[in-house]
């Protein structure tokens, strides 16, 4: 069964590795496309 | 006689790799509180500031919002649609107020 | 043989975890070397007389930046708890590490710009037990130029 699509990308302060904001970054860079 | 051999030499190795392994994950621990350490000292923190020209230098001509949160404070951003440009941000705190600066060279 | 195979196996995935292990440390000590870089930068600057008030901005922060054309609609809840902004244009989010770097607080290591003169630098700001991380990520780079030079000079040749 295929997952039900990530609506939208989390970051907490101070908790969260770097990663993540590059993953909203290129999220946000590829405009939604899947 | 060749693969009892290859099997005693893998299995020396994969006893060293374990070790290195151990090692590190020691050193990182050591080292996250180093950071924890340094960035908590009362000097340190006094001079632990970025100028508005720095940020403005990294990022020529761009229109700039800093944003200072409590920690856990949760940054969201919903997937965009495609081909719409509409981008959002969401900031929630449980904790404290957010402050939110704008700053620009013009 | 086939105990050798997934030791092989065992072996390989090892030397993976390995691998990122290291690099998560070389990135953690990339934070301890700008963090105090930039301690240092402002207490010598502070030599010729603090900062102009509202001229900075203490860390930890997250920077967004969008182009200067984009039209930002931001609401505030009453409490500043609660922010949601809109934007009709892409934009990027930054954290106060990815910042540093960019302001070459973090001395070039991770770009391979790093001089011997900075290298010694470096060392000295992070415990002596992780020295070798720190050359290790100056030698990378260090053979890394070392051999796109030589193979560029090959392909001259």
């Amino acid at each position: 069964t295929s997952l039900t699509p990530k609506t939208a990308l989390l970051y907490k302060f101070n908790r969260s590795p770097s990663e993540s904001l590059k993953e909203i970054n290129n999220m946000i860079k590829q405009g939604g496309q899947r | 006689k060749e693969v009892v051999e290859r099997l005693r030499y893998l299995e020396a190795e994969i006893e060293d790799l374990e070790l290195k392994e151990k090692e590190l994950d020691q050193q990182k621990l050591w080292l996250q509180q180093s950071i924890k350490n340094v960035k908590e000292d009362s000097t340190n923190k006094h001079f632990s500031y970025i100028t508005h020209e720095d940020i403005c230098d990294c990022f020529n001509g761009d229109t700039l919002l800093a944003i200072q949160a409590p920690a856990g404070t949760q940054l969201e951003v919903p997937l965009p649609h495609v081909g719409q440009k509409k981008y959002q941000i969401n900031l929630k705190s449980n904790s404290g107020p957010i402050h939110v600066l704008l700053i620009n060279k013009e | 043989a086939q105990e050798c195979q997934n030791l092989e196996v065992e072996k390989q995935q090892r030397i993976e975890r390995i691998k990122q292990k290291r690099s998560q440390l070389q990135e953690l000590l990339l934070q301890q070397i700008a963090f105090k870089n930039l301690v240092q930068r402002n207490q010598h600057k502070e030599i010729w007389g603090p900062p102009s008030v509202n001229s900075t901005i203490q860390l930890p922060f997250l920077v967004i930046n969008t182009s200067k054309r984009t039209v930002i609609d931001c609401s505030i809840s009453s409490d500043k708890f609660e922010y949601l902004f809109n934007f009709d244009n892409a934009f990027e989010i930054h954290d106060d590490t990815d910042l540093l770097k960019r302001m070459g607080m973090s001395l070039g290591l991770e770009t391979g710009k790093c001089s011997s003169e900075d290298l010694r630098t470096a060392k000295s700001l992070v415990p002596k037990a992780l020295e070798n991380y720190v050359t290790d990520m100056y030698t990378k780079h260090d053979l890394f130029l070392e051999s796109s030079q030589t193979h560029s000079a090959l392909d001259m040749a």
